[in-house]
C-alpha cells in the first residue's frame, strides 16, 4: 500500500516541482511504482514530462467535473521509466483555472476522494502543489499521509518553514489526524555562497532528524528539465543534481524499510 | 502624481520581492519618493526591511479591518534612504492570513481604495504580490496603472508569461481599462548556463520593447537582503546585482521622462 505525500511550500521557486519529477523518476528507477499528481494550476509538472498543452489527454479538472474517472487521467511518461505515471491538471485557460479553484474552494473533499482511489496501485504518490497554503494545497494536506518541504538554501526561504509547520498542525487537528512529516529537503545548495553553510546548519539544528541527510546542490542541468521534458536521470545520470536525487531516493527507501 | 505598479508572476521565486526592494531603493536614491506595498501574506518584503515579526507597527490587515488609516501603516525603512517607505501586511498567524484572504475574496475593491488614497504622495508605488493570479494579485491588477513581471532566465519561467498576459487582459476588460505593461525584467541571468542566452533571446523576440534593456545577473549578494534586512545598495553598491538595479532605475527614469 502506497504512501500519499504532498510536496508543499508557500515560498515560490524552491524546487517543489523539480523534486516531484526527479525524486519520482529515481524511485521508479529503483523498482518503485510512482505516481505524480499535479495540483498546481501552473502546469509546471506536466511541462517537465511533455504533458502540457492541449490534446495531451484528460486531467484532474476532468475528474473534478465528473467527466472522467481517476483511472482515465493517469498517463505513463517515459519509455525508459515504465514505473512512473503522472496525473496532469489539464488546465489550458484562465477560465478553467478559476473553475478549478472554485470547485476546490467549495468542495475540498473531492481531492481526497480522487487520491484515495488511486492510492492502492502505487508505492509512492507525490502531490505537487502551488506556492500557497490555502486551497488546493490545504485540501491535499487534509488527505495525505505526510508532507515534504523543499527548502532553498537561502535566507528568504527560512521563514516559510514555520508557516508550513503551523498550517500542517492546523490541518492535522481539524481534518487529518494521521498527517506526519515525510521530511525537509535542503536544495539549491551553492557551495560558493557563504550563506549556504549557515542556512544548512540552522535548518538541521531546528528540524533535526526530519531533514534528509541528502543535500541537493544547485545544478544548471536540473534547470533543463522543463526544456528537455524529461527527468534529469533520463539525460545526464552523472550530473550532481541526478546523483543527489538518486542518493535521496536510496535514503528514503532505506528509511522506509527500516521503520 | 505617482504611478501605481503591481509586480506579478504566478511562477514562484522569480525575484518579485527582490525587485520591489532593490528597484524601490535605487529609485529613491535617485530622488524619487517611493512606496512599497506588501500584498503577499508571506511577509517577504517586510523581512527585507526589518519590519517582519510582532510589534513592528500597524499594517495592511489593520486597514482592512478598519482599525487603522492608510497613513498609519506607512513606515520609513532606512536612515540613508529617506525617500523610501513600506506598508507591511502585519500578518503574524495562519488565522490572520485566512482572515486577510477572506476579506480580499469578499471585497476586492478595498485594496483599490487604500492604494488610491496613498497614490498622490509618491512618485512610484510598487505592489509586491504573492505567486498566484487570483486574489490578492487580481485585486491589485484591478487598481494599478501598470504591471511589471520579473522573468527568471530559466525554462520553467517561460510558460508564466502567457498566463500573466491573459490574466491582465481579462482584468483590463472587466475592471481596469487603463491597465498597461510597465515592463518585463529578465533576472537571475547566469552567464555560465547555456539556457540563459536562449531564454533571453526568446523573451526579447516575443515581448520586444516591453522587455527592459537592463538584465539582472544571478548575484549571491542579492540573496543576502532578507538576512541583512536592507536593500543591496545599502551594503554593497559595487556588486553586480546593485549595479543592475541602479541601471534599471536610470532606464525607467529615462523612459518615464521621455514619454
Ligand atoms: N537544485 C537545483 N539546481 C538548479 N536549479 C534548480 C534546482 N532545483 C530546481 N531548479 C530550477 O529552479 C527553478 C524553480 O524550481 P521549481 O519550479 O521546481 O520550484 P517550485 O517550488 O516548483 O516553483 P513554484 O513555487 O513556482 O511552483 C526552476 O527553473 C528549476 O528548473
Ligand atoms: N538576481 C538574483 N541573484 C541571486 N539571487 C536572487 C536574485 N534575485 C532574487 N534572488 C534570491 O532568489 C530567491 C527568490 O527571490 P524572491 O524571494 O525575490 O522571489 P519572489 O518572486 O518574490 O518569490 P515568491 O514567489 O515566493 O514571492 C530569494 O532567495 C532571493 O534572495
Ligand atoms: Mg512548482
Ligand atoms: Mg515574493
Amino acid at each position: 500500500m502506497g504512501q500519499l505525500i504532498a510536496i508543499v511550500s508557500q515560498k515560490g521557486g524552491v524546487g517543489k516541482t523539480s523534486t516531484a519529477v526527479n525524486l519520482g523518476a529515481c524511485l521508479s528507477a529503483l523498482k518503485q511504482k510512482v505516481l505524480l499528481v499535479e495540483l498546481d494550476p501552473q502546469c509546471g509538472l506536466a511541462k517537465c514530462v511533455g504533458l502540457d498543452g492541449p490534446n495531451k489527454g484528460a486531467g484532474l479538472i476532468d475528474v473534478l467535473r465528473d467527466s472522467a474517472s481517476p483511472a482515465d487521467v493517469v498517463h505513463p511518461v517515459h519509455p525508459r521509466l515504465p514505473r512512473l505515471w503522472v496525473v496532469p491538471t489539464n488546465i489550458q485557460t484562465m477560465a478553467e483555472e478559476t473553475e478549478y479553484l472554485t470547485i476546490l474552494h467549495n468542495n475540498m473533499a473531492v481531492v481526497g476522494r480522487v487520491l484515495t482511489q488511486l492510492k492502492p496501485s502505487y508505492d509512492f504518490i507525490f502531490i505537487d502543489t502551488p506556492p500557497r497554503l490555502d486551497n488546493p494545497t490545504y485540501a491535499a494536506l487534509a488527505t495525505v499521509d505526510s508532507y515534504m518541504v523543499p527548502i532553498q538554501c537561502e535566507y528568504a526561504s527560512m521563514g516559510t518553514v514555520g508557516r508550513v509547520l503551523k498550517a500542517a498542525l492546523e490541518v492535522k487537528r481539524l481534518y487529518n489526524a494521521k498527517l506526519g512529516i515525510f521530511g525537509f529537503l535542503l536544495t539549491m545548495a551553492d557551495k560558493k555562497a557563504g550563506f549556504t553553510v549557515r542556512v544548512v546548519q540552522e535548518v538541521r539544528q531546528y528540524l533535526k532528524h526530519h531533514v534528509f541527510r541528502t543535500l541537493v546542490p544547485r545544478d544548471p542541468r536540473l534547470a533543463e528539465v522543463p526544456f528537455r521534458q524529461e527527468p534529469v536521470i533520463a539525460y545526464d545520470m552523472q550530473s550532481p543534481g541526478a546523483k543527489a536525487y538518486i542518493q535521496l531516493a536510496r535514503e528514503i527507501l532505506r528509511d522506509t524499510t527500516a521503520t
